[in-house]
């Protein structure tokens, strides 16, 4: 099994990668990618080895052959639809964030309970729509990711519903421990982490 | 030098410990600490063992005991003053996630340029300012990190002004990587790379 850390590290080196193709960069080095992520190019280098051999020593990667590698083993080569599920200021936040389309991420669906907002449009061709029609809905746009941006007491419930719908994944922005069953996947971001990450090396900094 | 992904776990150990403590919780051990993060028990100690000596083994650890340590590894053990940078939609749903007064975070200034933003309550006691009195701002709330949540144009400008008014770390929620000059951390924070680590368990749990 490959570490987590590791699979987060090659999502950043495809970010990375992305960035030089768009430059019109050819090849590229582990060093090179390290530097770009204040890492060891060791690192680099042992985090590839998990998935076969990449680029000669010595000669470096060619940045479009390494990026569809990557593409392959992240499962990003093609394109996934996803449902962003409660359009507060998070949920509407995220629907716009346009990293999302530039990585083959898709809004096709999007839910809520206030009425205000159930048929309002959130994005092109895509209408909020009522949480009771999940079911209905997942069948005709058939996302498989959903994003939880609902307020954390609807969290669980609405999990359930997701689960039950057949969602795959759900990328949990509340600060709820989510139950699911065994065929789901959960990953959950929270910003708080990264803020104690940021204190321990401003404080590394100024020398304990 | 502690790899990133360490101080990463121990701020997570850190949640794990803190819902501990909230349930009257008074002894722990690595294999649950791993089992609550679904990693093994060995990571959990050899994180540790990068700061001494904690807990016994096979005795296990003391919840209360463990918890300060952490907090004064990460330097949680104190407030920290932030400011939002930015008050659209998703600084508005950062300033009001109720997991940052929890971990001792106080959101104490809040900046934007739009007319009809400036000068509005944003939580009791912060009142939105105009960027161009950020100098003076800092002085008055003395707030050490940054959270930037400014659109993507305007993110390496206003880090200037922030850098300049002596901003010691800065949460960067923009797809843009900042300059900064030595004395500053920054952190990014990109739940794309974690929807690509959410794909990559998706295909790896349908066997490849
Ligand atoms: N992880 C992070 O970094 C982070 C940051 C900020 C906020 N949050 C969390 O994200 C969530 C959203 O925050 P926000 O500021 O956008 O809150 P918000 O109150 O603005 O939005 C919540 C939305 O969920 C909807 N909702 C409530 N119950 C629902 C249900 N049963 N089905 C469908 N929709 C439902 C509401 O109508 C509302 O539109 C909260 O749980 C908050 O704690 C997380
Ligand atoms: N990292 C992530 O996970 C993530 C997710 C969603 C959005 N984003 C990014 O976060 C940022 C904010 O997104 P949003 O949806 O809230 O956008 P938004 O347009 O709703 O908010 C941006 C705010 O910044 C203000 N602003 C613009 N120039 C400024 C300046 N010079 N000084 C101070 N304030 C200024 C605007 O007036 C507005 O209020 C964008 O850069 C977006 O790409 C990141």
């Amino acid at each position: 099994k490959v570490p987590k850390p590791t699979i987060k590290r090659i999502a950043m080196y495809n970010r990375f990668l992305t960035q030089l193709k768009e430059e019109g960069v050819e090849k590229t080095s582990s060093k090179e990618i390290a530097e770009a992520l204040n890492i060891k190019a060791s690192q680099v280098r042992k985090d590839l080895s998990y998935f076969g051999e990449f680029g000669k020593r010595g000669v470096g990667y060619n940045v479009e052959k390494l990026l569809s590698k990557i593409h392959i083993i992240l499962g990003t080569e093609r394109v996934w639809n996803i449902a962003i599920v409660g359009v507060g200021n998070l949920g509407k936040a995220i629907s716009h964030y346009p990293e999302l389309e530039k990585n083959k991420f898709r809004i096709v669906a999007a839910f809520d309970v206030d009425k205000r907002k159930v048929n309002s449009v959130l994005l092109p061709g895509v209408v909020i729509k009522h949480i009771n029609e999940l079911k209905d809905e997942m069948k005709k746009t058939n996302f498989e990711i959903a994003i939880l941006t609902v307020s954390s007491n609807a969290a669980q419930t609405v999990t359930d519903l997701l689960v039950e719908a057949g969602i795959k994944g759900i990328l949990n922005f509340t600060p709820v421990t989510l139950n699911v069953s065994e065929d789901v996947v959960v990953e959950n971001v929270d910003f708080v982490v990264s803020l104690k990450t940021l204190t321990y090396e401003i404080i590394s900094k100024a020398g304990r």
